[in-house]
């Protein structure tokens, strides 16, 4: 058995633990945040079969891949009017740093 | 040294660190959340010398084994009159998943 | 690669989190409290190349070996008029419990 450490962006989380207990898998959510930006994000433990390791990896990648998105940000328009427009700006989100450890032994109780 | 990761509910923690910590084990609590139901649970990590292992999961199983309580749930009674009564029923509760891996190094300082 | 898994006080957390940072290593933390003391601690998870693992242990050592540190607590008098004096009082502050993992994978989406 494996114990994969996965760290998310919370934006990511609901879809990703949708996707992973219809696909069969057990997991536990830890709330967390960033050493270096100190912004919230989310830890999750997932054990897990050695033979159903690469297919949860592959789920893993698919839900939290980066990608860009467009979000509109309103910006003030410079002129005599006090006017505001909605203009189209590229986001990077998404990503997740996974660590995946031995485990040497598993029970439940 | 072993690190042991236990998921526990809410309800057995408190017990459970009374006897892990009477037994000389030190333990650190986390809380956490089943990816199913999405309910709040405890994750406990607790690192223990090799030989003292066996007696650390028997001491888990002990107090966190699954096992069924009567509680007793107040149903309304079809009739005339508007009268509850007070009905047993039988509940499963407790259980607990435990991981143990395998530590490397260990430093106090 | 491995999984140091160090629990620290509260108080030493910020100016470790700084370091570790500054020093390019990455860090996640996870909020916990003490199986003894039941008061609040700080968990952090560290990811760190094997050749770099030394630097790290001596960096946390730096910053959170146990010491005394100088309180002031006031004190009442004994005597006629209700008086208080600030006694300077050691306290022990500090020490971090660490553990190293093996990490058997490790990826970033
Ligand atoms: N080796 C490791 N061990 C444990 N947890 C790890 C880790 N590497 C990443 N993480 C976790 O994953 C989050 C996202 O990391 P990512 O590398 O995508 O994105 C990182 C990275 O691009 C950058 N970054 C992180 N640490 C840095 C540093 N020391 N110097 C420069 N940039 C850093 O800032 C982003 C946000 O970092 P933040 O710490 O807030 O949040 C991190 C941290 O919670
Ligand atoms: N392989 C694993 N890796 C990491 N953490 C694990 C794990 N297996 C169990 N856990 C943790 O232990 C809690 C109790 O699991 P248990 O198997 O007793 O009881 C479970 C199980 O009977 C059922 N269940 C869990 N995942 C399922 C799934 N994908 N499909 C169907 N039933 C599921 O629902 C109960 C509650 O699950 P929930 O996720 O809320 O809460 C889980 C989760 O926090
Ligand atoms: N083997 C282990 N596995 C997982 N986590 C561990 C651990 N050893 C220590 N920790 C974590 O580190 C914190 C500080 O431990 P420390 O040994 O410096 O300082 C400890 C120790 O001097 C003492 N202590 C802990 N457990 C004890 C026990 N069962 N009997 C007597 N004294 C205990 O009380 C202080 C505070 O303990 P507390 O539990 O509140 O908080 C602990 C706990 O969160």
């Amino acid at each position: 058995m494996k114990m994969v450490v996965a760290i998310v962006q919370d934006k990511d989380v609901s879809k990703l633990l949708e996707r992973i207990t219809q696909a069969g898998f057990g997991a536990t959510k830890l709330a967390s945040s960033g050493g270096f930006l100190r912004s919230g994000n989310t830890t999750l433990l997932i054990g897990v079969e050695e033979e159903k390791l690469e297919a949860l990896l592959e789920l893993i990648r698919d839900t939290c891949k980066q990608r860009t998105e467009m979000l509109t940000q309103v910006q003030p328009i410079i002129g005599p009017i006090d006017a505001h427009v909605p203009v189209p700006i590229e986001v990077t989100v998404g990503g997740a740093t996974v660590f995946v450890l031995d485990v040497v032994q598993f029970l439940k109780v």
